[in-house]
């Protein structure tokens, strides 16, 4: 899961 | 990136474009929520705000100001330069109906309970419904135009080539966030209705008029 990344889509 | 990623991006920006161009060309914003758009410059703005933590591409970042400064730009057009021209009396969603409970909600169901996060998925939870002042007005009127027709279906497109873009990154890599794909198909489910009548109608030549 992206939890702890950034969001990095739009 | 992948390319149904770049393909959902691409559609999103020729939305605002077409919305652009048909205010312009046609010096009116009649058939047009003005509610609809300023729900979007709310999603833009509480979404992008970590265009100030964290830096991730040019790409990214120019998208972002994109999507900011155009979603603005349609509100000065709709409210001040061409506001005789707005519909006023048909857009008559109440959008509070709407911005309430998806802030509730986010603070509810998040990855994270922070400030950022939170306004992060309020603006996700909000997009996916944000086009439904603009759904009413098509249907109070019973009809759009042809370029309004067409900006709506990029605008729905996009979010249903995110669906095949999380598919994608989901086997490719192992990324998954439920909270987008939830909200994503939500959002796309709320176009079905109208990519019918797309397809079966303004594809023909036909202007997209509902049924009496």
């Amino acid at each position: 899961s992206s939890t702890k990344d950034a969001h990095d889509e739009l | 990136m992948n390319i149904f990623r770049l393909a959902g991006d691409l559609s999103h920006l020729l939305a605002i474009i077409l919305l652009l161009i048909k205010i312009w060309k046609t010096r009116s914003c009649a058939g047009i929520s003005g509610k609809s758009q300023i729900l979007f410059a709310i999603v833009y703005v509480s979404r992008y705000l970590d265009l100030v933590t964290t830096f991730i591409s040019v790409y990214n970042t120019f998208m972002k100001l994109v999507f900011i400064s155009t979603s603005v730009a349609t509100i000065y057009l709709m409210y001040v330069k061409f506001k005789a021209t707005y519909d006023h009396n048909h857009d008559s969603f109440r959008i509070e109906f709407l911005l309430v409970p998806c802030f509730l909600l986010a603070l509810l169901i998040n990855n994270a309970f922070t400030p950022l996060e939170i306004l992060w998925t309020f603006s996700i939870y909000l997009e996916a419904v944000a086009i439904l002042p603009q759904l009413f007005l098509v249907s109070k009127t019973g009809e759009a135009e042809s370029i309004t027709s067409h900006y709506l279906f990029a605008l729905g497109s996009y979010r249903a080539l995110y669906l095949l873009n999380w598919i994608y990154r989901y086997y490719a890599e192992g990324h998954y966030d439920l909270i987008a794909i939830f909200a994503g198909a939500i959002q796309t489910i709320l176009y079905c209705d109208f990519f019918y009548l797309y397809i079966t109608k303004v594809l023909k030549g036909k202007k997209l008029q509902l049924p009496a």
